[in-house]
């Protein structure tokens, strides 16, 4: 199972529509200090299911959407999508490609899909809850945490264990 | 659910029991459960003594020791139960020189079986890189990327 | 005592007004009093805005920015009273190549006027020092320094 | 004023005297991860009085003494000493070099000289308090801590002018 891209629209940064072709193996993404690279990782949390604004630096959720520019307006919604070699059947869906999309407007609602079907947020987390993906794994780590495992609490560390068992 | 848990443990420590000496070129790492009587509660302690060194305190590692600690247990994970892909942001930002290529050379080892998305600013890291993706700013605010392939 | 606190204030606020977009090649940076009405009490706000972008939350800065922003703040304490010696360790790790540079050259521009003694992994640092001092440990766990003068 | 030299005894991974000569403008202090730049740090900060261990990357303040390796043993005493060219009189001392130094024994005595004369930690205090260059400014910034400044309290950030009024 493997990422084959990643659309993004209106989420933070990229306020026009940017897509992402992923071969397998080894990517890099690289570029200038604000340039967008974090902003690409956090998409990726956000389309897994984060539900914590904090985690994705903000105050409310709706802090993901484009607010503007000096030269341009802020948009209305932020939408995200990742598309999913499943050939594997690592996700227990009966569908070779899985696309995930998850959407957020300004008023605060928001929408998911898989395949184009509306689902709710917890059939997302769902779906990848066994995979080893999820957020609350250790399979995206974001910038400044790697040295967090080890300054946690033996308490909170038992979740790695758990996680993989 | 004890037994997962206990297996997923051995598993894990004897994981980190090498890949702990292999990136520090030497020493001794291994993860301790705080308590072994009570496994549906105990909490998990990172034990890591780089090479030459006295057992101390994790707080008196250094930055790169503490960030390359984390990678190892993070690859020991990834032996036992590997993650489709990982997508991790700037964890070489601590490292020197040496623990870059090192690094590097990990995620070659493992990058047939996992798929990995790391941010850098580092040589070492894109050069282990097969796709290289650049992220701009053109226009002031607006992120763009575009894709280079390396090899 | 209140008026002391309000010049330095103000002298603060202007340098940092100058400072950062020096860094930032533009955009706009100032210190503001949550509490204009007491300034015996008042919290000191910082505003950042890179050039371009809108302004927002201070956590919505990426890594880079939080550390470019908090060196152009430094350079502008820097500017109204200067400290005799500034120790500095790896303040430097979250900056792209570009930054990095002019990171250096401000330390040569200032470092007429105050010493520094920068800690640091990057090539560009290294380069605007007048001085090299290495740190190994031949022997494990055992530091020892080797200084080598640049020009 | 500017720092002349340091010399380090029995502090953390400096188990053997070591003396740093400095000349005025940019020094850089490189080596690999744990080698001990950030430790020569920790020494400056310790020898101007610094009073938290937890500052220090310690539980309590013996952790600063050399505490042995695979073929050495631990050291009874930590030992630094800076000296300051005071030509200016940016210190408030009648001397043209200042030499201070700090001692700290396993037993948690500590003792503390200014030009050889037994003083105690507020003396020291003292002597850095006007000069800009005490820990609580922003003169010795630890690893880490650069972005600290920007993701601190109102309230807490006010230091920063206080110090510098
Ligand atoms: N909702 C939003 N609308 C527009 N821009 C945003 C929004 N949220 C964040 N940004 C901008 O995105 C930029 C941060 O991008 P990001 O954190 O991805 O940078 P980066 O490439 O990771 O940089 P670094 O190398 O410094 O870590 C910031 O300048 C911030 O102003
Ligand atoms: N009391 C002590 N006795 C002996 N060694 C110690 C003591 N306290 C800390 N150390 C050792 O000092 C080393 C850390 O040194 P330091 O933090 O200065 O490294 P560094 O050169 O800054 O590395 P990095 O580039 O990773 O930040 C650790 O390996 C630690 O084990
Ligand atoms: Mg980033
Ligand atoms: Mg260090």
């Amino acid at each position: 199972m493997y990422l084959k891209s990643l659309e993004l629209q209106g989420f933070k940064s990229f306020a026009d529509k940017t897509k992402i072709e992923l071969g397998g193996g080894i990517a890099a993404v690289v570029g200038p200090n604000g340039s967008g690279k974090s902003n690409i990782v956090e998409a990726i949390q956000w389309v897994l299911g984060e539900q914590s604004a904090k985690s994705l630096r903000g105050h409310k959720m709706q802090d993901v959407i484009f607010n503007g520019t000096k030269k341009r307006k802020p948009l209305g919604m932020a939408e995200i999508s990742i598309v999913l070699d499943n050939s594997d059947h690592a996700l227990d869906l009966d569908f070779e490609e899985i696309k995930v999309t998850r959407r957020l407007y300004r008023s605060g609602e928001g929408e998911y899909l898989i395949n184009g079907k509306n689902v709710r947020l917890k059939d997302i987390h769902r779906l990848f809850a066994d995979s080893g993906i999820g957020n609350d794994g250790y399979a995206v780590i974001g910038q400044g945490r790697i040295s967090e495992i080890l300054e946690s609490r033996s308490e909170d560390r038992r979740s790695i264990v758990e996680e993989t068992a | 659910i004890i037994r997962k848990f206990k297996e997923a443990f051995e598993a894990i420590n004897d994981s980190f029991k090498e890949t702990f000496p292999a990136f520090f070129q030497g020493g001794y790492g291994e993860l301790q459960l705080t308590d072994e009587d009570n496994l549906l509660e105990t909490g998990v302690d990172i034990i890591v003594q780089p090479p030459g060194k006295r057992l101390q305190h994790l707080s008196l590692l250094s930055g790169g020791e503490k960030a390359l600690s984390g990678i190892a247990l993070m690859f020991a994970i990834l032996k036992v139960k590997p993650s489709p892909f990982y997508v991790l942001d700037e964890i070489d930002a601590a490292l020197d020189d040496a623990n870059v290529m090192r690094f590097g050379d990990y995620l070659q080892k493992y990058g047939t079986d996992s798929q990995f998305l790391v941010i850098t600013h580092r040589q070492g890291t894109m050069e282990a890189s097969e796709t290289l993706y650049g992220v701009t700013m053109a226009e002031e605010g607006v992120s763009k990327t575009v894709s280079v392939k390396l090899i």
